[in-house]
């Protein structure tokens, strides 16, 4: 099946969304 | 007032539920009951969440761990998931724990949640932070050690995402290597 994939930038925008 | 918009907000589903151990060096308890889960996520939301909830890395005291795991596999040599793989290993300086771990540290933990090794994010079984007064320690654990093209494909990615320079190796050891002998003398099996 497919693999849920985030990179690091998305990581790290949720890290600072409120 | 035209009154207030409520969004609902989703949160990111991650490939794998992670289980998040903590280990606290006492000697009067065995191994094992100084080991402690603390948690287990399975959305971006709720790792950030447990992120800024615990201490930093380069907070802990040298003796600690912590380790990251996927759901169903024990942070030790023994778990069935673990038995035939083995590890990537960074070993840092002393000094780096105040300018690399925690960059170094999380750096990992976005590689495993973030599936960044892509198809051979199956061989992955998680990463573990050993905080020791001599240097501290990262590594990534797979599953496979004889699994060449998975092991390869992996150090390189995750090197290349600690940032770490072509002058700079870093070497795979298989479990049953490092039991088996003293540390200093587990040859490696793989280097990138």
């Amino acid at each position: 099946g497919t693999r849920i994939i985030y990179d690091r930038k998305f990581l790290m925008e949720c890290r600072n969304s409120p | 007032a035209k009154g207030l918009v409520f969004e609902m907000v989703e949160k990111h589903p991650l490939q794998n539920r992670w289980a998040l151990w903590f280990f606290k060096n006492d000697k009067s308890k065995t191994w094992q009951a100084n080991l402690h889960l603390i948690t287990k996520f399975d959305t971006v939301e709720d790792f950030w969440g447990l992120y800024h909830h615990i201490q930093p890395a380069s907070k802990l005291t040298p003796g600690c761990d912590y380790s990251l795991f996927k759901d169903g596999i024990e942070p030790m040599w023994e778990d069935d998931q673990n038995k035939r793989g083995g590890r990537w290993l960074v070993t840092l300086a002393k000094q780096q724990r105040h300018t690399d771990l925690d960059h170094f540290w999380l750096e990992t933990l976005l590689c495993l949640i973030g599936e960044s090794f892509e198809r051979f994010g199956g061989d992955i079984c998680g990463a573990v932070l050993n905080v020791r007064a001599k240097g501290d320690k990262i590594a990534v654990w797979t599953c496979e050690a004889d699994n060449r093209d998975g092991v390869t494909h992996i150090g390189r990615v995750y090197k290349e995402r600690l940032g770490l320079t072509q002058k700079v190796t870093i070497g795979y050891q298989a479990h049953t290597d490092t039991a088996s002998k003293s540390h200093n003398l587990t040859k490696n099996k793989f280097v990138v």
